[in-house]
């Protein structure tokens, strides 16, 4: 069989020396996970459709990642999520925006792609139709991780703006590293 | 931002791209991961193409789909579409970022602008290929 794949965890202000050896070994394995995922099902004989969603949903479920679990935080202190997915055979397409319950994007774009007669479902709406296409949903907490609301945080205050309440169901607060928050900052500048 | 593009045994295409946004965006600002031919697109006729930066640049040129206009009118090779738009077209506005692109023939490319992209590729029986920096 013939097959590619190629991937990206998105893009930023990377620079060798300014990342530790421990992060950068974190976000080489995780790369690598992620070939492995997508190996599995094309190397299986299975479509282009299902290895980018085996793909992406272990990235989505990767704090180290700026998709699903590990998502940056609004202004609002919210995560809202965007996903959209194509398919080169049919020129089909799904995509979401702003939702915030749905523990796989991806997955929610290919629904609106091959189970609605629509290409792009947004915030409350996308929800229902994730609720009765019977796509996994989570409490918006499932989302938080506290390096990415310490960089909220820290972006509010450098521009002025009030801080929101931390989300309920939020784990304890936790310290961070400031100086790890920075290279966090860097290294996903990019949304 | 995370996003991949896949060629499977039956010579079909396919992008998807998922993301968290931007920290502390205001306004229900929306980028260009879910907008199809500025973060994603994919066409068995060209390419398909996943890109993360900032996103409003990648609506304002319709990226994705641009590269792929470039590989099916043009016959630019996929390397080189992707580079006129990121290297030349993307930078010359001022917008930062990068792709990765695929195509029917399994040709792949990655083009970026800032220090570093996460990426990675693989093909059938070849070895994996992770980079960073």
């Amino acid at each position: 069989s013939d097959w590619a794949l190629v991937i990206h965890g998105g893009a930023g202000v990377i620079e060798r020396g300014q990342m530790t050896a421990e992060r950068e070994a974190e976000y080489r394995a995780a790369m690598h996970a992620a070939l492995d995922r997508g190996e599995a099902v094309l190397e299986a004989g299975g479509s282009a459709l299902d290895a980018i969603e085996a793909v992406i949903h272990g990235m989505e479920d990767d704090p180290l990642f700026n998709a699903g679990r590990g998502a940056v935080f609004t202004a609002a202190g919210r995560n809202e999520l965007d996903a959209s997915i194509m398919d080169g055979a049919t020129l089909n397409a799904g995509a979401v925006a702003g939702v915030t319950q749905v523990r796989h994007p991806i997955s929610l774009a290919r629904a609106v792609m091959e189970r609605s007669r629509h290409v792009m479902l947004q915030g409350e709406g996308a929800e229902t139709f994730a609720i009765e296409q019977g796509i996994e949903m989570v409490p918006p907490a499932w989302f938080f991780t506290e390096r990415r609301w310490a960089s909220m945080t820290r972006s509010l205050e450098r521009l002025g703006l009030d801080l929101p309440e931390r989300p309920e169901g939020a784990p304890e607060l936790q310290g961070v590293d400031h100086g790890t928050l920075e290279r966090d900052e860097r290294e996903h500048r990019f949304g | 931002t995370v996003g991949v593009v896949a060629l499977d045994s039956d010579g079909n295409i396919a992008a998807g791209t998922s993301t968290g946004g931007t920290t502390a965006k205001r306004w229900g600002r929306v980028g260009d991961s879910p907008i199809l031919g500025a973060g994603t697109y994919a066409s068995n006729a060209s390419c398909g193409v996943s890109a993360t930066g900032t996103g409003e640049y990648f609506i304002r040129l319709t990226v994705a789909s641009r590269i792929c206009a470039l590989v099916e009118f043009q016959g630019l090779n996929l390397q080189d579409a992707s580079d006129q738009v990121i290297q030349d077209e993307l930078t010359a506005m001022g917008g930062d970022g990068g792709i990765v692109a695929l195509t029917p023939s399994g040709e792949i490319a990655w083009s970026y602008n800032t220090p570093g992209m996460y990426r990675a590729r693989q093909t059938a029986g070849g070895d994996p290929v992770v980079g960073i920096y």
